[in-house]
């Protein structure tokens, strides 16, 4: 009975060992196959998608209350004494810049607050060429190119999905013929954009995304696209791309799948099921909109426009329709004007 | 986390909008993706 009441001096070692050692074979399995997709990669070889075990494992987890848990983790305060040494650790494993940071690092009371951090002055200088359309955030092109009828972006090889699912099916895109455009001054365009009955003009086609012009004078119009993956140590405040007049915020609650790479090669319509905000305008050339979507890791989105609203809530309080949550922005028809460069937005942890 | 920009520009030869960037690069906020 005295040994039984000791039980098995080897169980726990023993545990732990198997443990270790199932963590390292399943991560040398992670580096092996990463390894091969770089090769793959650097070979010109497209990936296709490869739905795997691991995305029909992520579905079944609550993605969500992970995510609120990994915000309310990463808020910890710290010590004062700590903060350099967390933000420097975080800064190495993640590739962050540490010469752009506005404050010193003792003044990131957490990671949080380190993750969303601004930078120094004159350190991401605006391009100033009238005629450009500029980044509004740091992150890797993931694709980019004009939409041709079918109006779908590709995900990855094999795979892609269509932007009025991504935008919303309510979409505005100027339906206007060129007639209506060429006989409209702007003024008129402005009022009728303001009078509901005709918000049908600016119902979307994207059927058929090219304008035509029938006066040779003015250029056909297409519409083009351009993706951005930020990764975890890329600065993420988001800003204005153009100077644009933005009309409508539509929010998808959706899920929060991960959004790395890895993720776009496995799971599918990971942008279009996955939580988002979108904003929706117009600027010199005509329609624009901007997409911030979430993911496990940073859940919520914040509008320096918009400072109430809240993303990322938890299931209970979520509207379960699909249908996305819309806000027009007053004054009707203008909106909230912005110009290149202002900041409009940040991705949080959590 | 990702942003997706979908945006109206010229698209006649003449005046097509064109991008400085392709599929890979690392970009910048404020530098410019493309001009018109």
């Amino acid at each position: 009975s005295s040994s039984g009441s000791k039980g098995n001096p080897f169980l726990v070692p023993g545990a732990t060992v198997a443990t270790i050692f199932m963590l390292g074979a399943l991560h040398a399995r992670r580096m092996y196959s990463d390894k091969k997709i770089e090769e793959a990669r650097e070979s010109g070889i497209e990936l296709e998608l490869q739905p795997d075990v691991k995305a029909k494992f992520l579905r079944m987890l609550p993605l969500r209350s992970i995510s609120r848990f990994w915000g309310v983790l990463s808020g910890t305060e710290l010590p004062v004494w700590l903060r350099p040494y967390a933000h420097r650790a975080w800064a190495r494993a993640f590739h962050s810049n540490l010469e752009e940071v506005a404050l010193p690092l003792d003044q990131y009371a957490s990671v949080k607050d380190f993750f969303v951090r601004s930078l120094k002055e004159g350190c991401r200088p605006i391009d100033s060429d009238p005629y450009s359309l500029i980044s509004p955030v740091d992150g890797t092109i993931v694709r980019v190119g004009e939409l041709k009828e079918g109006v779908m972006i590709e995900q990855v090889k094999g795979f892609s999905y269509s932007v009025s699912s991504l935008l919303g099916a309510g979409s505005f895109l100027p339906l206007m013929a060129a007639k209506d455009i060429h006989e409209q001054d702007t003024s008129q365009q402005e009022n009728n954009i303001r009078d509901e009955s005709t918000k049908s003009w600016w119902r979307v086609s994207l059927a058929s995304p090219k304008l035509r012009e029938s006066s040779s004078s003015r250029p056909m119009k297409g519409l083009f696209y351009c993706v951005i993956y930020l990764r975890p140590g890329d600065y993420h405040r988001i800003h204005s791309p153009v100077d644009w007049n933005v009309l409508l915020r539509r929010h998808f609650t959706g899920r929060l799948y991960p959004v790395n790479e890895r993720a776009t090669r496995t799971i599918k319509n990971l942008y279009v099921e996955n939580e988002r905000v979108v904003l929706e305008g117009k600027w010199q050339e005509g329609y624009i909109a901007m997409a911030a979507v979430g993911a496990t890791n940073i859940g919520s989105i914040e509008l320096f426009i918009e400072p109430d609203l809240r993303t990322n809530q938890p299931r209970k309080k979520l509207v379960q329709s699909e249908a996305p949550e819309e806000r027009v922005y007053e004054p009707q028809g203008t909106g909230v004007l912005l110009k290149k460069g202002d900041e409009v937005g940040v991705f949080n942890m959590g | 986390s990702t942003v997706v920009l979908v945006f109206q520009a010229p698209a006649l030869s003449s005046s097509e909008f064109r991008f400085g960037v392709e599929k890979g690069d690392k970009i910048r906020m404020g530098e410019a993706l493309g001009r018109l």
